[in-house]
């Protein structure tokens, strides 16, 4: 099965 | 001094339903321009990113910027009271408010007011670059509820992928597969509009893509838009005045 990514793996934190 | 009315009120008691499941607390960010809603889920798979610009309220006053930290699910419990024509009328103080009052006022003689307690919320704000996609599909609200809805009981992930034919949502699953195609269609009651640059196919897990069409009151359309390798949006705009974007990182294969 697919693996769930994280969003901060493609958005910066500002 | 914060203080708008919103002469719409059902519309900020849709927006509350349409996130207090994957959100529970979150900060009103208000400032001159508008009140704005940035929060991601707790697993930090998926982000909300709500805007309502100040010409969607009347008499719309924000002396200085100010984030009010709300719980959604007490809002909602609030918002419960409103009447389906009420407006709503917030006020709060400048200086690190420790409430937030709301007026639901209705054509009858009946005046409402609440007060719900505000915290102090940290968040971390995530810049999402604006940046062109790939492909923009545009299609009935309800339609993309329906098909999220339906695919949910094959299976937890699905594969978007948008091509020459149309998009594609797929699910497969213990008890077999299914695929509901949907075409670019000029139908006024039936509309769809596909843009795409290039194909792109990706995999989402179709319990926030469920959370996400709880916004649907809100727009008669939605605006799915992706790019290979990069999380979805799923826009609901609000007439001119705004808008709820849900963002969703993909799932990779192993």
């Amino acid at each position: 099965t697919p693996m769930q990514n994280n969003l901060k793996e493609f958005f910066a934190m500002v | 001094m914060f203080e708008a009315q919103l002469v719409e009120g059902k519309t900020f008691k849709a927006i509350i339903e349409a996130i207090k499941d994957l959100v529970v607390d979150c900060n009103l960010d208000c400032s001159e321009e508008e009140v704005a809603i940035q929060s991601m889920d707790s697993a930090h798979v998926s982000l909300v990113a709500v805007r309502l610009s100040a010409s969607a309220f009347s008499n719309y006053r924000c002396d200085r910027p100010n984030s009010l930290g709300i719980n959604t699910a007490n809002m909602s419990k609030i918002l419960k009271m409103l009447g389906k024509d009420d407006s709503i009328t917030f006020k709060a103080e400048d200086e690190s408010p420790d409430s937030l009052t709301m007026l639901f006022e209705g054509g009858k003689s009946t005046i409402a007011d609440f007060e719900l307690k505000l915290m102090d919320i940290e968040t971390e704000q995530l810049g999402i670059p604006d940046t062109p996609y790939q492909c923009t599909i545009q299609m009935r609200a309800d339609e993309f509820q329906r098909i999220v809805r339906d695919l949910q009981v094959l299976g937890d992930t699905c594969t978007i992928s948008c091509g020459k034919e149309g998009v594609r949502f797929s699910v497969t699953g213990a008890i077999g597969n299914g695929n509901i195609l949907v075409r670019s269609s000029d139908e006024d009651k039936d509309k769809v509009t596909i843009n795409m640059e290039e194909p792109v196919e990706l995999n989402f897990a179709l319990r926030y893509l469920n959370f996400f069409t709880k916004a649907t009151p809100l727009a008669e359309n939605v605006v799915i838009s992706m790019s290979p390798d990069v999380p979805v949006v799923v826009e609901y705009p609000i007439e001119e005045f705004g808008h709820v974007k849900f963002y969703l990182a993909p799932k990779i294969e192993e």
